[in-house]
């Protein structure tokens, strides 16, 4: 474990409890894309299978936990609970067109030809565009609540700082996974025109809004 | 090449 590591995953962990936070205190989950929140939950659940067969550590386990609740919790509130505020209008990114590839890709593309190894990359590959529908959503409503930006900045933030851990592993550990640093370039590359947003404006206290 | 690594990142 490093630094990196550390606060990507708490960066992590802040966004989704940022969302839940939002969700569940204004009772609402407009300008959220249910549909990325529905690869995200895969992505998790394709990752974490290993959650029971091997154990790594009690910190790995609890947030691999933390993490599916969460996924779950999120899809609840926005298809059950609040369903009345879902943007469902808004909210028409073709996710087939992201899970068909991914599938493939993982298939073709992976480490081991194993169940697990194969779930996992799909989850990698998988996880590097599940922002897309959300994007797509801010970009077609031309804003996102401030509480939202700040969502979409942890969750950004976590892979970037994903990328300094590899960077850190090769150097210090001579550990390097190709598959995942790609994933994760492209990841935190999806993010760049968002960050770039949220750092000229939400921070000076001015309301993300794409310019028209 | 196999790269038999243990997944411990999350």
């Amino acid at each position: 474990m490093n630094i990196f590591r550390l606060t990507g995953d708490l960066s992590h962990l802040l966004a989704i409890l940022i969302l839940l936070w939002k969700i569940w205190k204004t009772r609402s989950c407009s300008g959220i894309s249910g549909r990325s929140q529905i690869l995200f939950a895969t992505v998790y659940t394709a990752r974490y299978l290993d959650l029971f067969t091997n154990f790594v550590s009690v910190y790995n386990s609890v947030m691999k936990i933390i993490f599916i609740a969460a996924a779950f919790a999120t899809l609840y509130l926005i298809y059950v609970k609040f369903k009345a505020t879902y943007d469902r209008n808004h909210d028409t990114f073709r996710i087939e067109f992201l899970l068909a590839p991914c599938a493939l890709l993982a298939l073709i593309l992976n480490h081991e030809f194993t169940i697990l190894e194969v779930l996992w990359t799909f989850s990698i590959y998988l996880e590097s565009v599940a922002i897309l529908p959300q994007l797509f959503l801010v970009s077609k409503t031309g804003e996102a609540e401030t509480i939202t930006s700040h969502y979409l900045f942890a969750l950004g933030s976590y892979r970037a700082l994903y990328l300094l851990n590899w960077i850190y592993r090769y150097y210090f550990e001579g550990f390097f996974d190709l598959i995942a640093i790609v994933a994760g370039i492209v990841q935190t590359v999806l993010y760049c025109d968002f960050f770039y947003l949220y750092i000229t404006r939400v921070i000076k206290g001015r309301a993300l809004k794409l310019p028209a | 090449k196999k790269q038999t690594i243990i997944k411990d990142e999350l």
